[in-house]
């Protein structure tokens, strides 16, 4: 018995950083991301979607309170490469996890009728082979846990999945 | 001995679709891929950063051979919601894995010097706990592919890590 979902996840206090309008070309994302590990700051999520007219933006988190840290860093890297920053704090990073992802067809797509069903908005989307993580407002994260949790029936117990 | 990365891999021949300007608000993505899910495409990667001006942009990846059916899903949905479709054929995805990931800061940034180092422009990023993926042009997939080999050592035998 196959499922394509068994956990899902929330992290409550996550800060969003977008460096916008970098230059698309090699080493770029390295400069960026070297400054902050060199702080020691554990970045979680990284996005990227194919930048036009030879520029990208690239969002990430990290902890909440992390984000004044990071800010000093990118600030300054921003201006030096023609960028600008931006930020938000009260974000929460909901997740689903599962093997079976990688055999089934349409779970972000289950994931996301979920979201928009309880009327949250999507502000990230990253997808790895068993995890799928969307960002939301704080305000919006329980709700958000609790309709993928339904959704994918994730408190009903399972065969096998623990205790008889 | 907890190494953060224990293996690289290429998937050569994906194409990449870009849905630019959606409505940044509940229910899109959902739209979006649940058209795309009910043709059975398999989507891989799909990375979305926040927007601005109350819309946001969508990346994904298909196989190539679904690239053909994909748009002919997503074009007409575009246009019904106000935004534009745009795709590259000749995309590779280079990823590295490993479950130490959660444990150490800075293996995203090790895999960005690897590739700027190799002089691979990375179009497309997402990361999960223990994996994260690239978006190469196909030309640049098998360089990118041994400069992280390189950079992780995954060529040396390690302890534990097969036959002695
Ligand atoms: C935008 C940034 O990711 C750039 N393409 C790089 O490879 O570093
Ligand atoms: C852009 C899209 O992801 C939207 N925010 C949604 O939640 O569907």
């Amino acid at each position: 018995h196959d499922v394509p979902v068994c956990g899902a996840a929330i992290v409550k206090d996550e800060a969003r950083v977008g460096i916008v309008g970098v230059p698309d070309q090699p080493g770029i994302s390295h400069r960026i991301f070297s400054a902050i590990a060199q702080e020691n700051i554990a970045v979680d999520m990284i996005a990227q979607n194919v930048g036009s007219g030879g520029k990208a933006s690239i969002g990430f988190t990290v902890t909440k309170t992390e984000l004044p840290n990071t800010l000093a860093v990118v600030r300054p890297l921003a201006v030096s490469l023609g960028a600008s920053v931006e930020h938000a704090e009260e974000v929460s990073k909901v997740s689903i996890v599962g093997t079976g992802m990688r055999t089934h067809t349409g779970v972000a797509e289950r994931m996301f009728a979920a979201l928009a069903g309880a009327g949250v908005n999507m502000k990230m989307i990253t997808t790895g082979d068993i995890k799928i993580s969307v960002l939301v407002d704080k305000a919006d994260g329980v709700k958000a846990l609790r309709s993928v949790h339904q959704t994918f029936q994730l408190d009903k117990p399972r065969a096998g999945a623990g205790l008889p």
